[in-house]
């Protein structure tokens, strides 16, 4: 049987009128990751290890949102995640919370190899990393201009929404700037709800 | 969101995520990429990494449902997948990428794009971002 490898950017509203300098960054990137998983795997390297390998660069890449690149929270952070798990033994690690880890996904990885634990998450995770000697940056390596850019727009309208997402899709506001404690339905202006009856105020 | 599914020769599946989250997000939130079973799983039939709105797909425990259907329907993984994405997943809300043990490679989204890319050993390469 032959080896398989696919590996995504992201979904979502992603705009038909992309800047092409943009997509051709998007493909320029996925065509060299997609090129360093398939030389791996033809020199015979274990799964586990190739897909450390690819989504190591995709975390890289500031063009996509995990790693460097990734999206901000209402405060102007990072906090990233990730996950990895191996098929023929189920083993896996999870992090969240990650706000100086360079590659989110190798410290899921040792979370699995090193701990008797799946999941580790903020203060914990990152002082695991440190631990590890996983390379660790200052949260601002993270932060790229086009998603500080991106938060103020959101927070113009009050949004949270998916990085690809170019004010398309409106979500709920998960707060009310005026009331914190009440939430604060918002409708939904392009995707039609799926049930008129009950609009789908997420 | 990235991620990346691989079946090597001997047919083991791994599947790895990696993510910022959302846009404006609350400070604490977690999304679908670290739950395991919701946006990254694999055991000895699949694996899967979703992409998309972390709540829904969480909801729909997308990742681990797809190698739950597979499991008890007895069907190929792009069944699988179209199940999934096509009927469970509210629309709009994501995709996803997977791999199976017999060398199968799927990828499908019901948003409008996913940037995405796949090779199978002796295929030819797919790189694409609309339908």
């Amino acid at each position: 049987m032959g080896w398989g490898i696919a590996l995504h950017g992201g979904a979502g509203d992603i705009s038909k009128d992309l800047p092409r300098a943009r997509k051709e960054a998007v493909e320029a990137c996925l065509a060299q990751c997609l090129r360093l998983g398939v030389s791996a795997l033809e020199s015979s390297h274990a799964a586990l290890d190739v897909a450390e390998l690819v989504v190591k660069e995709l975390e890289a890449n500031p063009v996509f949102n995990a790693g460097r690149g990734s999206v901000l929270t209402t405060d102007g952070t990072v906090e990233m995640e990730a996950c990895i798990m191996d098929g023929p033994t189920m083993n896996c690690g999870a992090v969240s919370g990650l706000s100086t880890v360079v590659h989110p996904i190798s410290l899921a990885r040792l979370v699995m190899e090193r701990t008797p634990h799946i999941y580790l998450a903020f203060e914990g995770a990152e002082a695991f990393a440190r631990q590890q000697g996983l390379e660790t940056k200052e949260p601002s390596y993270f932060i790229t201009k086009e998603n500080q850019e991106r938060l103020a727009r959101a927070q113009e309208k009050s949004l949270v929404q998916l990085d690809h997402t170019v004010y398309s899709t409106t979500i709920i506001v998960a707060h009310n700037q005026d009331n914190p404690g009440q939430k604060k339905n918002v409708k939904q202006d392009i995707l039609p709800p799926t049930d008129p009856q009950k609009p789908e105020f997420e | 969101t990235v991620g990346c599914v691989v079946v090597d020769s001997k047919g083991n599946c791994v599947a790895a995520t990696s993510t910022g989250g959302l846009v404006n997000k609350m400070v604490g939130r977690i999304g679908d990429t670290p739950v395991v079973g919701a946006g990254n799983y694999a055991n000895h039939l699949c694996a899967v990494s979703a992409t998309g709105r972390g709540e829904a797909i969480i909801r729909a425990t997308v990742a681990r449902e797809v190698a739950a259907i597979m499991e008890y329907k007895k069907v190929p993984l792009d069944v699988a997948v179209e199940e999934v994405i096509g009927q469970r997943l509210p629309a709009g809300k994501g995709g996803l990428v997977a791999v199976s043990a017999t060398g199968d490679v799927v990828m499908a989204f019901n948003t409008t794009g996913m940037y995405r890319a796949s090779m199978k050993q002796g295929g030819t390469q797919e790189i694409g971002i609309w339908h």
